[in-house]
């Protein structure tokens, strides 16, 4: 499960 | 993207939207907390650095650059244009209760520890709480106009509608953000209540008023 920190919603 | 982000998203949208107009058509910002207003602005500040970063898409960068300036426009309508207008004795919520906490919160508890990273997280445990003194305000004068009565009921369902999304993209995409989840799941119980007394009063026609 990916877990990290790529924000990509609002 | 799936439709619980993107309705999530357009409430967000008409939310700010709502109060804008409310504000221009009226002339007035009565009965709105303009220390709600200062943290939003905070908030998407903090949050959206990464416009100057990082690529997402279109319709991410478009949204984020809306939510900024209509934060900053709703701050200068209130404390700017119609400054005489504003509730200021009931508006009396002290906002450095919930920002020093926030950022207190967002160094000890983050993903990654870069001035960035901390900002972001900083700006998401804000907005869980930023409602705070607009509900304190909604509280101390005991009513609510039914279009500000809209504003909150949209601005609450952004981040219900968020928390659909989550579970939709913990099961079809294996893909979580625990941080951005305990902190939505904080922020839409803050609304229940408010939920409760819309659903009840306003969409019946009546005004929300609270109990005395």
């Amino acid at each position: 499960i990916d877990a990290d920190a790529d924000h990509d919603e609002l | 993207m799936n439709i619980f982000r993107l309705l999530g998203d357009l409430s967000h949208l008409l939310a700010i939207i709502i109060l804008l107009l409310k504000i221009w058509k009226t002339r007035s910002c009565a009965g709105i907390s303009g220390k709600s207003q200062i943290l939003f602005a905070i908030v998407y500040t903090t949050r959206y650095l990464d416009l100057l970063t990082t690529y997402i898409s279109a319709y991410n960068t478009v949204m984020k650059l809306v939510f900024i300036v209509a934060s900053y426009a709703t701050v200068y309508l209130m404390y700017v244009k119609f400054k005489a207008t504003y509730d200021h004795n009931h508006d009396t919520f002290r906002i450095e209760f919930l920002l020093v906490p926030a950022l207190i919160l967002a160094l000890l508890i983050n993903h990654e520890f870069t001035v960035l990273e901390v900002l972001w997280t900083f700006s998401i445990y804000l907005e869980s709480v930023a409602i705070l003194p607009q509900l304190f305000l909604v509280s101390k004068t005991g009513e609510a106009e039914s279009i500000t009565s809209h504003y909150l009921f949209a601005l609450g369902s952004y981040r219900a509608l968020y928390l659909l999304n989550w579970v939709y993209r913990y099961f079809v995409e294996d893909h979580y953000e625990l941080i951005a989840i305990v902190a939505g799941v904080v922020q839409t119980i803050l609304y229940c209540d408010f939920f409760y007394l819309y659903i009840t009063k306003v969409l019946k026609g009546k005004k929300l008023q609270l109990p005395a």
